[in-house]
């Protein structure tokens, strides 16, 4: 996953 | 969403509860690093920037929020509503010692430079030493109450179980947050040595006091 736009965790 | 990362939020949730029940029943805050608490209240302020601008789902929301009002809860209750008992003599770590490399290395190392994302590095770097204040006052008194050895056990475990949940992810949706693992091994290796004195004290009821 393209981590460095959304951030899915907490 | 798998299991490791729903037990480790609410381990998360309930090491807030217990640390807000500890300061509301006991109406007192001694032996809890008012430094810690607000370091938490940036490392949530800085991680969900993007609470209202990119909708994840009703949980994410709802635990940000949550999260959040903890956070602030707590604050507030240190430095305002039971100031009296707050023993400041204790909670003496200096903070730039931690704020100034954590700033450094979220401009060195992130996944791109756009101002959220830096800060959202920022908040992961900042939640792998935010605990240490707490731990360092603890040495420095030589022991806690129970609840609050339960608070940092609740605190510790969750970063451990979102361990889990990273090896889960990899191995099922081949999904790797370099910044998230390595962040996350440092901070629950700072519990190891309390975790060691959790086990071999609290959890036989005696009370812990470091030698």
């Amino acid at each position: 996953a393209d981590l460095s736009t959304s951030h899915d965790e907490l | 969403m798998n299991v490791f990362r729903i037990l480790g939020d609410l381990s998360h949730l309930l090491a807030m509860f217990l640390l807000l029940v500890k300061i509301w029943r006991s109406k007192s805050c001694a032996g809890i690093s008012g430094k810690s608490q607000i370091l938490f209240a940036l490392v949530f302020t800085t991680r969900y920037l993007d609470l209202f601008s990119n909708f994840i789902s009703i949980y994410n929301t709802v635990m940000k929020v949550v999260f959040l009002l903890c956070a602030y809860v707590t604050v507030y209750m240190i430095y305002w509503k039971f100031r009296k008992t707050f023993d400041i003599e204790n909670d003496t770590f200096r903070l730039e010692f931690l704020l100034v490399p954590v700033i450094g290395l979220s401009f060195l190392v992130n996944y791109s430079y756009t101002p959220t994302e830096v800060l959202w590095t920022f908040s992961i770097y900042l939640e792998s030493v935010a605990i240490l204040p707490q731990l360092f006052m603890i040495s420095k008194t030589g022991e806690a109450e129970t609840i609050t050895t339960h608070y940092l056990f609740f605190l510790g475990l969750y970063r451990a179980l979102y361990l889990a949940n990273w090896i889960w992810r990899y191995q099922t949706e081949n999904f790797y947050d370099q910044i998230s693992v390595v962040s996350g091994v440092v901070q629950t290796i700072f519990y190891c040595d309390f975790f060691y004195l959790y086990v071999t004290k609290v959890l036989k009821g005696k009370k812990l006091s470091l030698p």
